[in-house]
């Protein structure tokens, strides 16, 4: 674990009075060791560690009778603040019905699942959902949107007969507005952030349904490729929240800290298994701890 | 002797980068670049494209070690597709029906994923599209009974080949990894040596985990081969690298989209030139 290594940085150092910049950067060469090794993107662990090294040379932590925690606890504060500070389990809501969620990432990321599981949270809450998918390419997938919606109760609008995304939504904001639904929660295709036909699809999307949330929906196991589609993504279509899926497995996470960090935008929620109610609050301080090791 | 330089720091960094970036790993590419150091005093180079030149054999001895075990006249051939969630088994088994029927060969499609949303009626329409035969059960079956039921349907209907589709499971989940160890036992009571092969398939995109999943999968059922699926996108999938190290199985196919024809054989030397740049 990062704490025992850190530990062991300064246990050398011991006994030397007071610590200088560089025993600093042989604790910073340490961080970069743990989140490179936890799949966080070499750029972004370039930054970080540079937010981190400001603050570590500052006399609280030179002057620390415990340097290694003190170390430790700028990188978990800087961590939790890139993560925007962890308490954004929040769908925005609008005076204009409806409120409508855009489910958007690569392919097998999550999406449809986190449809229905946002749908079922938000029924949690108080709140009458409508689910769509636009998903034409997938074989099958709008059949496990509405599967999963039969399976949970949950109010998926399913127009057989059409065949565009454009035109599937628009029957679905339509249904959303005489039934009175509240949020409307698109589930969209898996699509490479390269894919410049379907990114511009997505744009299209998004014009027409203006919505409320664009929440972009990351595989937790994602490696140095996630800086590269959140950017992509968030530049094109304004993504405002990520969903960090299979969460429930082993994987570090670092992914995580890449596309808060290049984004800008918060982590939202976390999804913990494949049930429909396996879904949390995203939790910063949990993932810090599990990103460090 | 003209032009040609030692190795600079800021080459070796960019190198460095470059393996990073492409998911190798920090093990992997710690080794590699020790490698590089202590090869690259020993022949002069020329910067970084002899570096590069130093790099990609080196990656490539790694990987073309390990050669596919060729098929046999067994029928039917059974396949299994194993692997997280999400990472393209059930689109890979598409492909392979495709590739099946391009080599005259018949194929018989199991939808042994009971659990998921849709996973058989996903696998019914790669079956329509590939002209494959179909076998699927009821929704949450036990998918050991419906391997059953597919099996001996393909031997009595004398298919040659059987692709089975298994349900993403996470490596960390035990019950599930212990039910893929009982359809391995299950598939060779009905069929002698069965599966023939388990491809463990792995999306491009993955971190370091894929090593994890890579051992667990290989302890619960086994794993003759690999698939690396999406190279389409800008991942490039280093961490098969240190997979096919550990298991010593080599990569058989590449998923390069998501239509049927979107599958190619592995090439190591195009693979380690995407990794090396
Ligand atoms: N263990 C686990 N599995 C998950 C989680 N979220 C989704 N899955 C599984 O991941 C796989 C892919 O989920 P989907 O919802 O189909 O993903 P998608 O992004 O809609 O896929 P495409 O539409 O093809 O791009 C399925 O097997 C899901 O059950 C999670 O939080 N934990
Ligand atoms: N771009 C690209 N997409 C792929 C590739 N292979 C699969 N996909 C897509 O990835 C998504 C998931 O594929 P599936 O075949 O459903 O994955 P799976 O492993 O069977 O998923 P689960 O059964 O839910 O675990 C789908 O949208 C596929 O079209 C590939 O090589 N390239
Ligand atoms: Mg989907
Ligand atoms: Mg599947």
């Amino acid at each position: 674990a990062l704490s025992d290594r850190l530990q062991g940085v300064f246990r050398s150092l011991r006994g030397r009075g007071a610590l200088t910049p560089e025993d600093v950067d042989q604790a910073l060469r340490e961080i970069r060791l743990a989140l490179l090794e936890a799949d966080v993107h070499f750029k972004v662990v370039k930054q970080f560690l540079e937010r981190v090294r400001v603050r570590a040379v500052g006399q609280d932590v030179l002057k620390s009778l415990t340097p290694d925690q003190a170390v430790l606890r700028v990188v978990r504060d800087e961590m939790v603040a890139l993560f925007g500070g962890g308490d954004a389990a929040r769908l925005q809501g609008s005076s204009r019905l409806p409120a409508v969620v855009l489910m958007t990432g690569l392919q097998g990321s999550g999406k449809t699942t986190s449809t229905a599981k946002l749908a079922r949270w938000l029924v949690q809450g108080g709140h009458h959902p409508l689910l769509v998918s636009t998903d034409v390419y997938r074989p099958a997938a709008r059949e496990q949107l509405r599967t999963l919606g039969q399976q949970n109760n949950l109010q998926v609008h399913h127009p057989e007969s059409l065949t565009q995304p454009r035109a599937i939504l628009e029957s679905a904001l339509t249904e959303a507005r005489s039934v009175g639904h509240d949020f409307l929660l698109v589930d969209t295709a898996g699509r490479l952030h390269i894919d410049d036909e379907l990114m511009a699809e997505l744009e299209e999307l998004k014009r027409a349904s203006q919505p409320t949330e664009v929440l972009y929906v990351a595989d937790a196991m994602t490696g140095q490729d996630a800086v590269k589609s959140a950017e992509e993504f968030h530049k094109r279509v304004g993504t405002t929240g990520i969903v960090l899926t299979k969460l429930d497995g082993d994987a570090r996470g670092g992914a995580a800290l890449s596309a808060a960090s290049v984004t800008g935008c918060p982590i939202k929620f976390a999804g913990v298994g494949e049930r429909v109610d396996e879904l949390e609050p995203f939790q910063a301080d949990r993932m810090v701890g599990r990103i460090l090791g | 002797l003209r032009g040609r330089r030692p190795l600079e720091p800021a080459d070796l960094d960019a190198i460095e980068e470059a393996l990073l970036a492409a998911d190798m790993g920090v093990p992997a590419v710690a080794e590699a670049m020790e490698v590089l150091r202590a090869r690259s005093r020993e022949v002069w180079t020329e910067g970084r494209d002899a570096m590069r030149g130093l790099l990609r054999q080196e990656l490539l001895r790694q990987l073309e070690q390990p050669a596919p075990a060729a098929r046999t006249a067994a029928r039917p051939w059974v396949v299994f597709l194993v692997g997280v969630n999400g990472v393209g088994k059930t689109t890979t088994i598409g492909k392979l029906a495709r590739a099946e029927r391009a080599a005259g060969r018949t194929a018989l499609l199991v939808a042994a994923d009971t659990f998921r949303a849709a996973a058989a009626e996903q696998l019914q329409v790669w079956a329509e599209r590939t002209g494959a035969a179909f076998h699927r059960g009821a929704e949450g079956a036990d998918p050991s009974a419906v391997l059953t039921d597919g099996l001996r349907a393909a031997r009595s209907r004398g298919h040659d080949t059987v692709l089975v589709d298994t349900a993403g499971r996470l490596h960390t989940k035990g019950n599930l990894m212990a039910e893929l160890a009982k359809m391995s036992r299950v598939a060779a009571r009905e069929v002698p040596d069965a599966p023939h092969e388990t491809l463990l398939v792995l999306d491009a995109t993955l971190g370091g985990n894929a090593l994890a999943q890579a051992r667990e999968f290989a302890k619960a059922g086994g794993v003759t081969g690999l698939v690396l699926t999406k190279l389409d996108g800008t991942a490039k999938g280093g961490v098969a690298v240190a997979v096919v190290r550990e298991l010593g199985v080599p990569i058989r196919h590449v998923g390069l989209g998501e239509a049927a024809e979107d599958l190619v054989p592995f090439d190591a030397s195009s693979f380690v030139d995407a990794l090396v740049g």
